[in-house]
């Protein structure tokens, strides 16, 4: 799965 | 950012606008659950810690503190402003059966096994089923007002417009959180019951009746 770096969605 | 995304935000947005309004209008919260308040203010705290560390933009900041902010000022209003007219007797749901098992699901089932990351995964697992409190509350006082149904329907659309967002992020990025999507998905169905009634019923200027 894709490995968030960072979460851009609230 | 996506038109399905800013739409979701938007109703969102305007969802906890409509709750707080109507509580400090008829400065009651009769029929609002503080259960389900308390867990979504759990959930924003918990996904929200990144306001510290990461900056994403603007309007994510902005987002994030708005909903912060009115997670906790509904529950002042319901917990102590307007605690007399709390309907304690029928927000009965216990939400340590839906907090403990948010809890290991995101120890086990997680992208990364950091601290941020634990807390962000435990806050959508806890985000998908902080409505039932509220559900269950109008199923039990077999009805709810009708702003409290545009309130609901304005805060299920917010995740079903997120389901819109992330179809198209995998179609036009290759982009895509199977965490996010499975339990949006879960969250939004949780909301169809409701909004078949309110399709069906409160549109046309008739009281939601649930089955109790």
């Amino acid at each position: 799965p894709q490995v968030e770096e960072s979460h851009d969605e609230l | 950012m996506n038109v399905f995304r800013l739409l979701g935000d938007l109703s969102h947005l305007i969802a906890v606008i409509i709750l707080l309004q109507k509580i400090w209008h008829t400065r009651s919260c009769a029929g609002i659950s503080g259960k389900s308040q308390v867990l979504f203010a759990l959930v924003y705290t918990a996904r929200y810690l990144d306001l510290v560390s990461t900056y994403v933009s603007l309007y994510n900041t902005f987002m994030k503190v708005i909903f912060l902010i009115s997670s906790y000022a509904t529950i002042y209003f319901i917990y102590m402003k307007f605690r007399a007219t709390y309907d304690r007797n029928h927000d009965t749901f216990r939400i340590e059966f839906l907090i403990l098992p948010s809890v290991l699901l995101a120890l086990l089932i997680n992208h990364q096994f950091s601290f941020l990351e634990v807390l962000w995964t435990f806050s959508i697992y806890l985000e998908s089923v902080a409505i039932l409190p509220q559900l269950f509350m109008v199923s039990k006082t077999g009805e709810a007002e009708s702003i409290t149904s545009h309130y609901l329907f304005a805060l299920g659309s917010y995740r079903g417009l997120y389901i819109f967002n992330w179809i198209y992020r995998y179609w036009s990025e290759q982009h895509y959180d199977i965490i996010a999507i499975v339990a949006g998905v879960v969250q939004t169905v949780l909301y169809c019951d409701f909004f078949y009634l309110y399709v069906t019923k409160v549109l046309k200027g008739k009281k939601l009746q649930l089955p109790a």
